[in-house]
């Protein structure tokens, strides 16, 4: 373990407390303008189901097994409160990024590039895979609302920073222990790239205080 | 996995 994945890792509990937050606050999945994507949740659920399928038999320290846990059941949680308490507010209209699609291609890629082709291992990758792409509805639900809460913003910021310090993370690893691991270096980076603009708005807009708006 | 390690981050 090291301070980046360690900040990132705190990042990405930030990124889920912030969201419960918002839905007990607001008591409801959409803002005035802006919303959270129920297609987004449950693909983070799934990527957690399909990546911690090792969480009794690989153990690695208790910090990995209570953050496996906490984020198994965290996403869950939150889709579950989407799903049944919060449903009134979640307009599933709004939410029309086709996911089938993010999940079709993970799945026929973690069929191909993989590590080991065992049942475990191909679901690990399906969910790096995945997670990479995950944030596709959300980000496309924004530009078809062209605004987003502070708070969502804050959101999506501590979500896009998790995955930019695993990068730094993994230069640190395969500077000090030659640890090289292809597949989440790249699902990574096209994780992170993603986020690009948004983080370009988010720091020349909001920070300043104004609202956020697509250009 | 690489070379046959477990997965040793979240």
């Amino acid at each position: 373990m090291n301070l980046f994945r360690l900040v990132a890792d705190l990042m990405h509990l930030v990124s889920i407390f912030i969201l419960l937050l918002k839905m007990q606050k607001t008591r409801s999945v959409a803002g005035r303008c802006s919303r959270i994507s129920f297609k987004t949740q449950a693909l983070y659920a799934t990527v957690f189901l399909t990546r911690y399928t090792d969480l009794f038999a690989n153990f690695q320290s208790l910090y990995n097994t209570t953050m496996k846990v906490f984020f198994i059941a965290s996403s869950l949680y939150i889709v579950f409160l989407m799903k049944f308490k919060f449903k009134a507010t979640n307009d599933p209209r709004l939410d029309t990024f086709k996911a089938q699609y993010v999940v079709g291609g993970a799945a026929a890629l973690a069929l191909i590039v993989n590590y080991a082709f065992t049942v475990q291992e191909v679901l690990w990758t399906f969910s790096i895979y995945l997670e990479a792409v995950a944030i596709l509805p959300q980000l496309f639900m924004l530009t078809k609302t062209g605004e987003a809460e502070v708070i969502t913003t804050h959101y999506l910021f501590a979500l896009g920073t998790y995955r930019g310090l695993y990068l730094v993370n993994w230069i640190y690893r395969y500077w000090t222990e030659y640890y090289v691991d292809w597949i989440v270096w790249i699902a990574g980076a096209v994780q992170t790239g993603l986020y690009c603009d948004f983080f370009y708005i988010y720091f020349t807009k909001v920070l300043k205080g104004a609202k956020f708006e697509l250009p | 996995y690489p070379g046959k390690k477990k997965h040793d981050e979240l």
